[in-house]
C-alpha cells in the first residue's frame, strides 16, 4: 500500500507535462522539433524513473513483509502471511 | 487465494472454545478465580480481526466452559501503555486482594511494567481496574533493549517473605528470565543473577514459572516449595512461536533454576513442548477453588490474514487444561482438558473394531463437527512379535511426523488412528494417529501425529504435519483423546503426555457433510480400537446481562 502511494507523485508529473505540450501547439514551426525532442527525452526520463520506482517498490514490499506491525511494535509475529505460500510443499510452519 | 464464502467461513467459528464475539484475540492474561467466578482476560483488538490497538478483553465463567463477555477491563489511556496494554499476570496477596502486573508499550514503544488493581474488591466481577499512579513500576534495565522486556509472571513468595517475579528478555541471542523482588509491587530490587538463560534461543516471551508436585496429582499454589516439588519454566519463543518448557530445581536462596536435563533445556528445539501443534503465549494459574493448576493457551489461525478479515474474527483459546508432573516418568508434564468439558457431552456411541492393514472404516456418529473421542488401541500381539523378532528391521530412532510423509506413509506398525473433519470421499481429512517403530534395544518407539496436509482443498492455509515422540510405559495401552470443534482439533496422547492442537479449514467436510473415519494404514499390523464418541453441545458464550449474573438490574 505504501509503495502505491509512492508511485502517485510520479504519475502526476506526467499531467503537467502533457498540459505544457498542448500549450505549445500555437508556437512556431521552427521551435516545434526542439519541443518534441524535449518531450520525448522527458518521457524517456520519466519511464526510467518509473522503472526505478517499481524496483524500489518491490524492495520496500519485501521489507514490509518481514517487519509487520506487531514486529515493529515490539512483539512476536502474529500472522501466517508469507508462510502459507510454502504449505503446498508440506513444509512445517 | 481460495474463494472463501460466508457459508464456509461461518462454519469455522467454534462452538465450545473461548473466542470473542468478533475481531482479534491473542495471549491469555491474568487468569484467576475470585469470589465464585473464573476470570479470563485476553489481548484483544476491539477494532479489527488483525493484531493492533491491544486492550484487555474480559470474560467470566462459573466453570471455565460457559463464558460471559464483560466490558473491556483496561485500555491504552496513559503514556506508559499508549501503544498497547500488553500481557500480564495476577497475584493474590496475603489478604486475598489482587494485584495485576502488565506490560505497557509506551508512547515511544518502550516496554515497561505497570501495576493495576481492582477498583472495588467487593465486586466479584472485577469490572473496573485502576492503574497505579506511580506507573511504570519497572523499566528496561541497563543492557536490555527497549523492546525486549515484557510479560511479567505471577509473583511467588520467597523464604524471606518478599514477592518475586520473573520477566522474559534476551541478551544478543541468549533467552533470559530476569528476576525482581518486591514487598509492595511498587518498588523492585533486581537480582544480578538470572532465574535462567539458554543461549541461541532468542527472545523469551510470556515466561511462566510454577511448582509441580513430585508425588501428588493436585496442583500447587505458585509460592509452594519443598523437597517434594519440582519447578517448571515455560517460555514462548519469539523466533519460532513455540512454547517450550523444562522441569528442574529452583533455589530460593539465589533465585536460580537448574534443569534436570540440560540437553532438553528451555527453548532447545528437541526439548519439551506443551503442545506440538499450534499453541503459544500460554499461561497457568493456580485454581484455589479446585486445587489444580490450569493452563490456558492461545491458538492462532493457520489461514491468511485476508481470510480472517473476511470472517471478522481471528484466534481461539484452547480448552483449559489441568497440568501436573507425570508421576510415572517424572520427565514430562501431563495435560488434560478440565473435567468441566464433560458437561457438554451429549449422546455417545461405543465401538470395538478390529481393522486390518490398509483399512479405512467410516464411524457412524452422524455429523462429526463437534466431538469428544476417547480411544484405546492395541496392536495384535503376533504382529508385534513378528516385527520385533525380525532382525532385518533396524531401529528407527529418527522417525518424525514432520519429515516422514504423514499419514499416507505406510510402515509395519502404523500409522493408525482417526481421520476427523473428513468428507465422504476423503478428499478432505485430518488424520490424528499413532505410528510405532522399533526403537533402541527393540523397544517400542511411538509417535503421536496430526497431519493437516489434506485438511482442506484451499491453498491459502498453512497445512503442517505435527507430532512428537510420546512415552508409552510397560503395560500401557496406546490411548488418545480428540476434541473436534469446527476449525480446531485438540489431540491428547497417553493421558496428555503429548498434545497436538491444529487449526483446519475444510471446504467440503463441513456442516452435515463432516464425517469421522477410523483407519489403519500399517502394512503388517492388525489393530483393535475400543473407543467412545460423544457429540458435543455448544458452550454458552455471550455478552453478560444482569440476569446471567444473578444480580439486580441497575435500571
Amino acid at each position: 500500500m505504501a509503495s502505491t502511494e509512492a508511485l502517485l507523485p510520479v504519475t502526476s508529473l506526467q499531467d503537467p507535462l502533457s498540459e505544457s505540450r498542448s500549450d505549445q501547439i500555437p508556437e512556431t514551426r521552427r521551435r516545434r522539433p526542439i519541443k518534441v525532442h524535449l518531450a520525448v527525452y522527458s518521457g524517456l526520463l520519466l519511464i526510467a524513473l518509473y522503472v526505478t520506482l517499481i524496483v524500489t517498490h518491490d524492495g520496500s514490499k519485501a521489507e514490509i513483509a518481514t517487519e509487520s506491525r506487531p514486529r515493529m511494535a515490539g512483539v512476536s509475529e502474529k500472522s501466517n502471511d508469507g508462510v502459507w505460500i510454502s504449505s503446498d510443499d508440506g513444509k512445517v510452519e | 487465494a481460495f474463494p472463501w464464502n460466508n457459508t464456509i467461513l461461518s462454519w469455522q467459528r467454534t462452538a465450545f472454545h473461548f473466542q470473542p464475539e468478533k475481531n482479534w484475540m491473542n495471549d491469555p492474561n491474568g487468569p484467576l478465580f475470585y469470589k465464585g467466578w473464573y476470570h479470563f482476560f485476553y489481548q484483544y483488538n476491539p477494532n479489527a480481526a488483525v493484531w493492533g490497538d491491544i486492550v484487555w478483553g474480559h470474560a467470566v465463567s462459573k466453570d471455565l466452559i460457559h463464558w460471559l463477555y464483560l466490558p473491556i477491563a483496561m485500555v491504552p489511556d496513559q503514556w506508559y501503555d499508549a501503544n498497547g496494554v500488553w500481557t500480564g499476570s495476577a497475584t493474590f496477596l496475603d489478604d486475598g486482594s489482587i494485584v495485576m502486573l502488565y506490560t505497557g508499550s509506551t508512547d515511544e514503544f518502550v516496554q515497561v511494567q505497570n501495576l493495576a488493581y481492582p477498583e472495588d474488591p467487593s465486586d466479584p466481577l472485577l469490572l473496573k481496574w485502576v492503574k497505579f499512579s506511580g506507573n511504570p513500576v519497572l523499566v528496561p534495565p541497563p543492557g536490555i533493549g527497549a523492546k525486549d522486556f515484557r510479560d511479567p509472571t505471577t509473583a511467588w513468595k520467597t523464604s524471606s517473605g518478599k514477592w518475586r517475579i520473573t520477566i522474559g528478555s534476551k541478551i544478543n541471542r541468549t533467552g533470559i528470565s530476569l528476576i525482581y523482588d518486591t514487598t509492595d509491587f511498587k518498588t523492585y530490587e533486581k537480582h544480578e543473577t538470572l532465574l535462567h538463560q539458554v543461549p541461541n534461543t532468542g527472545m523469551w516471551e510470556c515466561v511462566d514459572f510454577y511448582p509441580v508436585s513430585k508425588t501428588q496429582l493436585n496442583g500447587l499454589d505458585t509460592s509452594v516449595n519443598g523437597p517434594d516439588v519440582k519447578h517448571v519454566i515455560k517460555a514462548s519463543m519469539d523466533d519460532t512461536r513455540i512454547d517450550h518448557y523444562a522441569i528442574g530445581t529452583y533455589d530460593d536462596s539465589n533465585a536460580t533454576w537448574v534443569p534436570d536435563n540440560p540437553s532438553i533445556d528451555v527453548g532447545i528445539s528437541t526439548g519439551l513442548r506443551y503442545d506440538y501443534g499450534k499453541y503459544y503465549a500460554s499461561k497457568t494459574f493456580y485454581d484455589q477453588n479446585k486445587g489444580r493448576r490450569i493452563l490456558w493457551g492461545w491458538i492462532g489461525e493457520s489461514d491468511s490474514e485476508a481470510a480472517d478479515v473476511q470472517k471478522g474474527w481471528s484466534s481461539v483459546q484452547g480448552i483449559p487444561r489441568t497440568v501436573v508432573l507425570d508421576t510415572r516418568t517424572h520427565k514430562n508434564l501431563v495435560q488434560w482438558p478440565v473435567e468441566e468439558i464433560k458437561s457438554l457431552r451429549l449422546s455417545s456411541k461405543k465401538f470395538d473394531m478390529t481393522i486390518g492393514p490398509g483399512t479405512v472404516v467410516p464411524v457412524d456418529v452422524g455429523s462429526a463437527t463437534q466431538l469428544d473421542i476417547e480411544a484405546e488401541f492395541e496392536i495384535k500381539t503376533d504382529d508385534l512379535k513378528l516385527f520385533f523378532d525380525d532382525d532385518s528391521v533396524e531401529a528407527d530412532n529418527k522417525f518424525s511426523c514432520e519429515t516422514n510423509g504423514g499419514s499416507t506413509a505406510r510402515g509395519a506398525l502404523g500409522p493408525f488412528g482417526f481421520s476427523v473433519l473428513a468428507d465422504e470421499g476423503l478428499s478432505e481429512q485430518t488424520p490424528v494417529y499413532f505410528y510405532v517403530t522399533k526403537g533402541k534395544h527393540s523397544k517400542l518407539n511411538t509417535v503421536f501425529c496430526t497431519d493437516t496436509s489434506r485438511s482442506t482443498l484451499a491453498n491459502d492455509v498453512v497445512k503442517p504435519i505435527y507430532g512428537s515422540f510420546v512415552p508409552v510405559l510397560k503395560g500401557e495401552k496406546l490411548t488418545m483423546r480428540i476434541l473436534v470443534d469446527h476449525s480446531i482439533v485438540e489431540g491428547f496422547a497417553q493421558g496428555g503426555r503429548s498434545c497436538i492442537t491444529s487449526r483446519v479449514y475444510p471446504t467440503k467436510a463441513i456442516y452435515g457433510a463432516t464425517k469421522l473415519f477410523l483407519f489403519n494404514n500399517a502394512i503388517d499390523a492388525t489393530v483393535t480400537a475400543s473407543f467412545t464418541v460423544w457429540q458435543m453441545n455448544n458452550a454458552f458464550i455471550h455478552p453478560y446481562s444482569s440476569d446471567d449474573l444473578g444480580v439486580p438490574s441497575s435500571t
